[in-house]
C-alpha cells in the first residue's frame, strides 16, 4: 500500500502508526525515546530511535519514496520546525503535522508542511456541535455550504410519510436514509410513501443555512 | 439554549468552551490556573477560578440543571476521577471527560462518566485511513456497518453515466451526491443519466465491506 514515516510517537503519534500498519501499509516510526520504541515495535514495521534534531541521523531513515511523513513532537516547537525542513529538504512529497497552536502551524506551513493537524481543537469543535443540538447524532460538512445531519425524529414527525413531511418543499433538504436505531438497520434512498416510525433517525443532506432551518 | 460547565481549559477544554458559547449556550469555564481564566472570559458567559478537587468550592458554582459537564483535565487523573464522582454526586445529568488512555477511560465510565473523549486517537484514526486511499476525501462511519465515502472519480468513470457504471448491481452502493470540485456545487440525489466529469467527487453511501470492494 503506502510507505510512511511517524515521527514523535505520543498519543496521537502512536495511534496514527499503528491504525496505518493496521490498513496494510508500511509503517516506520520514529522517537528519541527508547521506552516509545519498545512499545510500539510489533505493532509497525520497523521502529527506530533517533533524535530527529540530528540531520545525518533522520536522513539514514528516509528517502523520498515515501508517501508521507506525519510528524507529532508535542510542544517541542524547535524540533517540529527543524523536522519539517530536514524532511522538506531530503524531498518527502506530503509533510503532515501536529501543532499545538495557530502560530505554530502557520510557521510549519510557511517551512513546508502540507497540512497542519489540531486534534484537541478539530474533537472540541466536534462535540460542541453535538451537544448544542440534542437530537443532533453527527453533523458532517461537507463541499461548499452543504452538510449531512442525523436527526432523532421528532414526535410530531411519527407515523407521517417522507411525502407528507415535505422536507424537500419545505426546507430545501434532501432524506438519504432512514435508520432504524433499535434494529441497527440502514435504508438508503427510501422511497416517498415510507413512515417514520419510533426510534428512527433521519440522515438528510442539504446546504448548512437550510439544514439549521431544519434542526430547530 | 443549553447550559454546559468546562471544567480544565487545556487545547481541548478551552476550544470546547467557546465552541459552546459560540452556539449561544450558556458556558461557564473553570480551571485552578488564572491565566486560563484571564484568557477566557470574555469568550464564555463566565469563568471562574477554583481547585475542583476541593468539593465544596466546586459545589457553589454545580446546580442540577446544568445540561452537561465537560472535564479534560490532561494527565491528571485523580481530579478527574475525584471531579466526576463529585459532578455525579450534584446530580449533573451528563459528565463527559476527555481521558489519556483506555484505562483512565474505564475508570471514569465505572465512576460515572457518560462519555469518554480520546481526541488524539481519534484524528489519528481519522488520519490513518484519509491516508491510506489516496482518493479518499473522507470517510464517514455511520449506523451497523454503513459509511459514506467521497472518492475522486478515477478517470476510467469519467464521460460514462451513473447508470453505465451500474455501481448499484456492481458494488451495492448508492451515490447520494455528485460534487463538481471546480465549481463547488453539489449535486444531490443525481439522476441515472448524469455523466461523470473530470474534478467530480462522488459521495457514496453503502456497507464497509462493500465500500472496500469499491475503493480499490
Ligand atoms: N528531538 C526529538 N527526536 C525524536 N523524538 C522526539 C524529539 N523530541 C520529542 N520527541 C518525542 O515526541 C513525542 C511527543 O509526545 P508528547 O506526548 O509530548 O506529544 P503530544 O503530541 O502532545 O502528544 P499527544 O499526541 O498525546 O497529544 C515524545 O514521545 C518524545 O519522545
Ligand atoms: N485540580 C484542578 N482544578 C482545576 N483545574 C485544574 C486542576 N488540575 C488541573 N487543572 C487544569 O486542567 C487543565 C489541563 O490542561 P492540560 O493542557 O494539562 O490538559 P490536556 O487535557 O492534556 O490538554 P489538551 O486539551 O491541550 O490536550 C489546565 O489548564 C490545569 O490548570
Amino acid at each position: 500500500m503506502g510507505q510512511f514515516v511517524v515521527i514523535g510517537l505520543g498519543n496521537f503519534g502512536h495511534n496514527v502508526a499503528i491504525s496505518l500498519f493496521e490498513q496494510r501499509n508500511q509503517v516506520l516510526a520514529i522517537d528519541a525515546n527508547s521506552k516509545k520504541i519498545e512499545q510500539i515495535k510489533d505493532k509497525v514495521t520497523q521502529a527506530v530511535v533517533v533524535n530527529v534534531k540530528e540531520k545525518e541521523a533522520l536522513s539514514e531513515f528516509i528517502s523520498n519514496d515515501i508517501d508521507a511523513a506525519i510528524v507529532s513532537l508535542g510542544d517541542k516547537i524547535e524540533a517540529s520546525i527543524l523536522t519539517t525542513l530536514y524532511l522538506k529538504e531530503l524531498g518527502v512529497k506530503k509533510i503532515i503535522v501536529k501543532a499545538i497552536n495557530d502560530d505554530h502551524g502557520q510557521i510549519l506551513k510557511l517551512i513546508g508542511a502540507m497540512e497542519i493537524i489540531y486534534p484537541e481543537k478539530e474533537e472540541a469543535v466536534r462535540l460542541a456541535r453535538r451537544l448544542t443540538v440534542p437530537n443532533l447524532i453527527e453533523h458532517i460538512p461537507l463541499a461548499s455550504e452543504y452538510s449531512i445531519v442525523e436527526i432523532a425524529v421528532p414526535d410530531n414527525f411519527v407515523g407521517k410519510s417522507l411525502k407528507e413531511l415535505r422536507l424537500r418543499s419545505k426546507y430545501n433538504v434532501e432524506v438519504i436514509a432512514v435508520k432504524d436505531v433499535l434494529q441497527d438497520t440502514l435504508h438508503l434512498i427510501p422511497e416517498a410513501d415510507v413512515k417514520i416510525k419510533p426510534d428512527s433517525v433521519l440522515m438528510v443532506i442539504g446546504k448548512e443555512v437550510d439544514i439549521n432551518k431544519f434542526k430547530v
